[in-house]
């Protein structure tokens, strides 16, 4: 396989429910 | 000739433009035709590319949330649009299996081409994203498969037991001489070509939108599970159906449903195995039903219905002429003391809500992301190839 230079950098990834509140949020923000 | 490197750059100012053109405002119509199935999927994928060659994981995390919402909204906002469930099902999965493509990880590289390899996500691992996608594609999957549940519910037990193709036993006339029959002249009544017609819509624009052959399978299933437990439901509570003349017009129907299968290229599917209690039961209305060993017959062949359902249909049979006798009593206790040893549940009706667990097997896509083009009509041309 590939040598890759250095292992990635796992991004956490938010809950649906976390990702929901998140455009609930947003969504209260812009008129 | 310019060497394309296979990602799409944007600005972060572009994203909501980005995620507004290709996912919300995205028409199926417009795309499936004659382009390569999943083909936003893999704009997107070009897109977390690029993202993650910045490696500015603000950046990345940022273009994953709002895709992720952004696909759950637009299904949220479409969940009776069967062609739009049918194409952002396809377009999830095949996002979820470029991000497994394209991970770097040893397992979803085997099919990959050194190119292809090259093209690895370089700095981020977003294996716990996938999970997410996964998670939205369940859910998108489990709302395709309700929508597809309410439009062919209707047309099943008309179909598949109320319509009589098979002229009486008696008047058995080559179909070429068939009289009008006037079940079709004053209702609009469903048939059973509208059962098959219904399937094949289904299929045709799962095909359009480029869903994995896998799930289309697995939708087959799902779908002839349904057939098969609502048409043996309805039998088990109408006696007049329990005739020989209907197990005879059922068998029918289930070889048009094989041969449906066939022309469908999905025979290798198990979908025709959920029909097996349907079968049995067809097969249970045709058989002799006087002697010990037609009895004997009976308890070994219907392995797929339980002994609750057997004696049910037993005693639902109704000759339709005087030649036929109706089924003894003393035949019924037979056949009931030879089920004895069996422990299948005491459960008559079969369970119409029933959802067999769904599976998004990985499968490499073949296309070179540097040879990508943007059709016009996405209007992306803030994107730089």
């Amino acid at each position: 396989g590939t040598q890759r230079p250095r292992p990635r950098v796992l991004l956490k990834a938010p809950t649906l429910a976390e990702l929901e509140e998140m455009n609930t949020s947003e969504e209260e923000e812009s008129p | 000739a310019k060497e394309y490197l296979g990602m799409l750059q944007y600005q972060r100012e572009d994203e909501a433009r980005l995620i507004q053109n290709l996912i919300l405002d995205l028409k199926p119509r417009g795309v499936v035709v004659n382009m390569m199935p999943g083909l936003p999927a893999h704009l997107l994928l070009m897109c977390v590319r690029y993202a993650d060659a910045q490696n500015d994981a603000a950046m990345v995390r940022s273009l994953m949330n709002s895709t992720i919402s952004a696909i759950k909204q637009v299904v949220k906002e479409h969940l009776e649009d069967f062609e739009m469930l049918s194409f952002w099902l396809s377009n999830t999965c095949h996002f979820l299996n470029c991000l497994k493509q394209y991970s770097g990880e040893e397992e979803f590289m085997k099919h990959n081409s050194p190119h292809q390899n090259e093209n690895c996500l370089k700095n981020f691992d977003l294996s716990e994203y996938r999970q997410i996608l996964s998670d939205v594609a369940i859910r998108i999957y489990h709302q395709f498969i309700v929508v597809m549940e309410n439009n062919i519910q209707p047309i099943i037990v008309p179909g598949m037991l109320e319509y009589e193709s098979l002229q009486g036993l008696s008047g058995l006339k080559p179909t070429g001489f068939r009289k009008r029959s006037s079940s079709i002249d004053d209702t609009d009544a469903y048939t059973m070509t509208s059962v098959l017609q219904q399937l094949s819509y289904f299929y045709s624009t799962m095909c359009q939108s480029g869903l994995d052959a896998e799930l289309v399978r697995q939708v087959a299933k799902q779908l002839f599970y349904l057939i098969g437990a609502v048409t043996l439901n309805s039998l088990f509570l109408r006696k007049d159906m329990c005739s020989c003349r209907k197990g005879m017009q059922i068998r029918c129907n289930i070889s048009y449903l094989e041969e449906w299968l066939k022309d469908k290229n999905l025979q290798t599917s198990t979908a025709r195995g959920t029909l097996e209690p349907l079968s049995q039961a067809a097969w249970l209305l045709q058989v002799k039903k006087t002697t010990d060993s037609d009895a004997k017959e009976i308890a070994e062949h219907c392995p797929s219905l339980s002994a609750v359902q057997i004696i049910k249909i037993l005693n639902s049979y109704t000759p339709i002429d005087d030649f036929e006798k109706r089924v003894t009593p003393s035949f019924v206790r037979k056949v009931q003391a030879l089920l004895s040893g069996r422990e299948d549940s005491a459960q008559l009706m079969l369970d119409t809500k029933y959802l067999f667990p769904v599976t998004f097997p990985f499968s490499a896509s073949p296309h070179a992301l540097e040879l990508l083009q943007i059709p016009s009509s996405f209007k992306l041309g803030f994107l730089r190839r």
